[in-house]
């Protein structure tokens, strides 16, 4: 059955889209047929993955907008393991044109439906916000996966984006579990991000006896050091893997695809 | 007269609170008094210069809500040079308590206009969104500088940041004009970073013939290089020459410091 990973984190710039693609392809590597879903209007992901968001024929917007359109129509295989349901700038508008639709939550849950039995991953890279969109991955997804920098402000939003997952997993799904944090752009060397990891990990552990989503949560290892390659390839519309596949965030990607495809998920 | 800039970039994570405090501090180093305002319902300027947001008696949001209100009771003089105009979280229900007042756009410059002769410099520390809060600073501001990172996908946001300015300096504040760019977290050693600024340098050098706000628009020196120092001193609640007075950081800053202080502004 599918694993559904909503890659989510209401602040800006942390890696969101960086790690959807890596750790996706890097799923893909492994011999996981991985649906990259991307629903940011920025369509940073697309971007990265070498797909011009502007001429598309159809992408996520069509399928959340039109419960009959299908998904399928808009994914573009783009390796053998590897496809992408792409964006587009009007999924900017996304928000206010569903703001009245009853099921409004749960468009791409419907949208992703006929679809899970190709691929045994789906990663949803969401945008830097706690609007419908990412409302929208929650109540598709099974388990949420948060990538995040090891830096004392980027601690401070951690608080509001687990209360959004918690109360998605007690009203829209129920079986939401925050499966993990990945460090990204981790400055491995440096007495700060080791501080910021004790607190996370201190904080995951508290978790493990209370009734909240997050209860199996874990700091994913490895953290994903910081390697200017990373930053380099989506401007060649390539995954690290193609672009310089031995390199130290290729190898962090690999091994934390490995880390994620060999775990069991509890519940 | 006071210079009023708002750092400001809709993408998260870029550096404008860690701009927006050091390079406020390096001015009042140099001896300019600055105020920076923190317009952000994350309160991060705020938090960064040791002020508690939960524990204040005004703030920002009491300045904008209420034009009888006066800015100055919220404003704190935390070193002889350099103030604050704090946050608190209620910010972020600002924009839909005001979202139907007429003059919703210019609250803040109504609320800044009796403290300008205190002040050579004010700072306003921008949201990560292009919405009314934004707005707000861009009515109140005579200047932009755009806080971004030598990315690739870092480009892909700075169209629709200009155009914002130009609406707005069409609309609401005819006199706004892009100072310019700051590079923050900047890898300097490395031919990705040198092309995007090469890319930006060009991108200005075609703008200087164009009646656009950014005519004037230049790549601000020094780059501040990434050091783990900047992400620390937050969490003392310090500025960077309060934390490290030498290291690379607070090099940077008080050359930027330098830098801005020295121009001269062109119209
Ligand atoms: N480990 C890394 N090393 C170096 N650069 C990185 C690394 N991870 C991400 N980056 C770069 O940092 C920037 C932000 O990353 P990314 O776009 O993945 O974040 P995001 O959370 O998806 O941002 P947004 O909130 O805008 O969607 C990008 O320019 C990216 O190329
Ligand atoms: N030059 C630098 N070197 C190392 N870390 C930095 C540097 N500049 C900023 N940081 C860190 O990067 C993160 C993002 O910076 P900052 O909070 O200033 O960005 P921002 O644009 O204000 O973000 P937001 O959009 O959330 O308001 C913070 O954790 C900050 O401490
Ligand atoms: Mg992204
Ligand atoms: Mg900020």
């Amino acid at each position: 059955r599918s694993r559904i990973i909503a890659l989510m984190n209401q602040k800006g710039g942390v890696g969101k889209t960086t790690t959807t693609v890596n750790l996706g392809a890097g799923l893909a590597e492994l011999g996981h047929s991985t649906l990259i879903v991307d629903l940011d209007p920025q369509a940073h992901a697309t971007l990265h993955l070498g797909v011009d968001p502007d001429g598309l024929e159809s992408s996520v917007y069509d399928a959340l907008l039109d419960p009959e359109a299908s998904a399928l129509d808009a994914v573009l295989e783009l390796r053998p393991k590897l496809a992408l349901l792409p964006a587009e700038v009007n999924l900017a508008a996304a928000e206010t044109e569903l703001a009245s639709a009853p099921d409004r939550q749960r468009r791409l849950e419907s949208a992703l439906e006929p679809l899970l039995d190709l691929f045994d991953f789906v990663l949803i890279d969401c945008p830097p916000s706690l609007g419908l969109l990412t409302l929208n991955a929650l109540a598709a997804a099974q388990e949420v996966v948060v990538p995040m920098q090891s830096h004392f402000l980027a601690l401070q939003g951690v608080g509001k984006l687990l209360e959004t997952v918690r109360l998605v997993s007690r009203g829209v799904n129920e079986s939401l579990l925050v499966s993990g944090v990945i460090l990204c752009m981790h400055d491995e060397n440096t007495n700060h991000a080791r501080e910021v990891v004790a607190d996370l990990e201190a904080f995951f552990e508290e978790a493990k006896t209370q009734n909240v989503p997050w209860r199996h949560a874990k700091v994913y290892r490895p953290a994903v050091r910081r390697n200017i390659k990373l930053a380099e390839c989506p401007s060649f519309g390539q995954t690290i893997f193609d672009y310089a596949a031995w390199c130290p965030g290729a190898l962090d990607y690999r091994a934390l695809a490995a880390s994620i495809a060999a775990e069991r998920i509890e519940k």
